[in-house]
């Protein structure tokens, strides 16, 4: 088991580092066992520096870099154990426009091996998919819906882009 | 791409019963606030086994039963399905297609099948050993979930590469 | 000091009244002594309802219209007790088109009679700005306030479009 | 509008001096991820008297002194200060403009000035008292407080209320 789990840590750890200088265009990033003598027993830090600055504790980073911190680690572990469905929640809430198209090349390639569910407000994010879930309320706190033919979002409103609305 | 389809009636917002046939390798999730996107998300968890109060965002078991709306009366039950493309194997059943299904009653008594055989949720987890889809799996992101992905303790990290592992 | 208490609780529970009912367009929610014949010791429980749905536990609402009921509240407490500065950090993150405009309109608001800051990300709002303060890093780890004497954001990125850049 | 200027030095990522003038009613922050928009908003609860390493998303007192980037040296000190319009007295002060400096030193020493006098934080806290803007005052929200806003327990609430009365 011991062999199993520093295998997995030692690939996981290597993606992730692969995967966070990827994303930020630069800086670095770890994961760290805090007793690398006993690993089973271990803790794993995470650490991450994003590009041009110093390391710091993670607290001290922006909204914006914790979530491309964690998309990193995500996309590691996916990396290492990919599933053969992902499904992301508003993982892009707090990215700004340019982090927001580094994330999304990161989810196309996610894509080209498992299929891949991602809730979005964001425009650059759902233009680049390939077919899109639309929901709406169409009668008040009932969710209906929306099948897309047609390859058309505008804003989080799709009923009136749709042919089937 | 592994879920072909996705069939809901009675789960939280979704009271008119929705069928969404699933095409593409990156498929958008839109629509306004509130209109049912992680709701959707909620379903395919809870279809797969989830049963933690916290995950599904509700405080007892019922509470993912429809309960009205200012034009609807409650539901009795809720019921979802998810059809997986299984030619590969990649869930250790000798069949081309997997379906599952969850359904509970207003009573709070339930029932879950795995191509139409009655199923326990321990079947449901052995089934999906190993996914990145069982409970608690690494592949589905809820909203929110980014920041605890950092907040997480080095004990918790060092959990989730084992089961990685 | 009960009769203070009592009286500052009266009138904030009844301007989230009022901003909740004005924010989410209809709907209702309330503020509820735990212990009303004691209150303070009494705890306050927050209850919503969106437009359109039942009254459910706050777990259950969306992110968005969780974001619009904090909005609400704090507009309220800022009803009872005006400060002359007011600050908000990403407050709009979660929320989509129709309520960043809503939010907005209370934000102006706002702003007639407090001097109010807002960090954002979200064009809507900055543009119903009637000033900018732009930051941006143009060397690596180091901020650069960028005063702004046009009124012209363009995403995230002020660098391109003051005329002291 | 009653803040004025802002002037910072070495607080956080402001390691290159900068000054802030304040114009207009609703002001917008804007810029990229991770260039130091909630670090001005922290510079400002800093200034204001706050120190919980929470609010201020640092470990220790001195972890909000610049403490370097790829291209520049940590330095020795970090002080912020804040021009406030009292006109109308809000602050109980008989002058028509105060002044709040907070200087901090690499050694822990740290001093802070209220109109060029010398002051404790306990000074500043009586300064501010009713105005919304003391520490954990409610008219300053925190990126990612929102949340925080609603998961609060009743007797939480219920103290909320009580400083507002
Ligand atoms: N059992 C239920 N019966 C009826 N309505 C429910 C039930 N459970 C949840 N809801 C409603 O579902 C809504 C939340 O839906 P959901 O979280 O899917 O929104 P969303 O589309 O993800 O929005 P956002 O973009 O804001 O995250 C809430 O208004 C809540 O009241
Ligand atoms: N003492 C310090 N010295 C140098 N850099 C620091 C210091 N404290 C924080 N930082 C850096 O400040 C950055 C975070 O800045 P800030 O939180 O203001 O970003 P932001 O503009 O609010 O971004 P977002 O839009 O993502 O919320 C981090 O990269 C962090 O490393
Ligand atoms: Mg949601
Ligand atoms: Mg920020």
């Amino acid at each position: 088991a011991r062999e199993q789990f520093v295998s997995a840590f030692e690939a996981i750890r290597g993606a992730f580092q692969e995967r966070y200088a990827r994303l930020m265009e630069g800086g670095q990033a770890d994961l760290i066992l805090t007793l690398p003598n006993d690993p089973l027993s271990s803790g794993v830090l995470l650490e991450a520096q994003p590009p041009g600055k110093r390391r710091q504790r993670l607290e001290l980073l922006s909204g914006g870099e914790r979530a491309m911190t964690a998309a990193a680690l995500l996309f590691a572990f996916l990396d290492v154990k990919p599933s053969p469905l992902c499904v992301l929640d508003e993982v892009d809430a707090a990215l700004d426009g340019r982090n927001v198209e580094r994330f999304v090349d990161h989810l196309k390639e996610l894509a080209s091996s498992s299929q891949t569910l991602v809730i979005t407000h964001n425009p650059i994010t759902s233009a680049n998919a390939d077919h899109w879930i639309g929901i709406t309320m169409s009668e008040p706190g009932v969710s209906r819906v929306i099948p897309y033919t047609i390859q058309h979002v505008e804003g989080d409103i799709p009923s009136a882009l749709t042919d089937q609305a | 791409s592994v879920l072909k389809r996705i069939r809901l009636h009675g789960f939280k917002t979704f009271a008119q019963r929705a069928e969404i046939n699933l095409q593409g390798d990156l498929i958008a999730v839109v629509g306004p606030n509130g209109c049912g996107k992680s709701n959707l998300v909620d379903a395919i968890v809870w279809a797969l086994g989830e049963n933690s109060a916290r995950a599904l965002r509700a405080g007892t078991a019922t509470e993912v039963i429809f309960s009205g709306s200012s034009g609807q009366k409650p539901l009795g039950m809720a019921e979802v399905s998810l059809w997986f493309d299984n030619e590969t194997r990649w869930l250790p059943l000798d069949v081309d297609e997997v379906q599952i299904t969850r359904r509970l009653y207003r009573s709070g008594e339930w029932e879950c099948w795995i191509n139409k055989t009655p199923a326990r949720l321990r079947d449901l987890a052995d089934l999906l050993a190993g996914t990145g889809l069982g409970r608690g799996g690494y592949a589905i992101i809820g909203q929110g979930d980014v920041e605890g992905f950092l907040n997480a303790t080095p004990e918790e990290r060092r959990q989730w590469i084992e089961e990685a592992a």
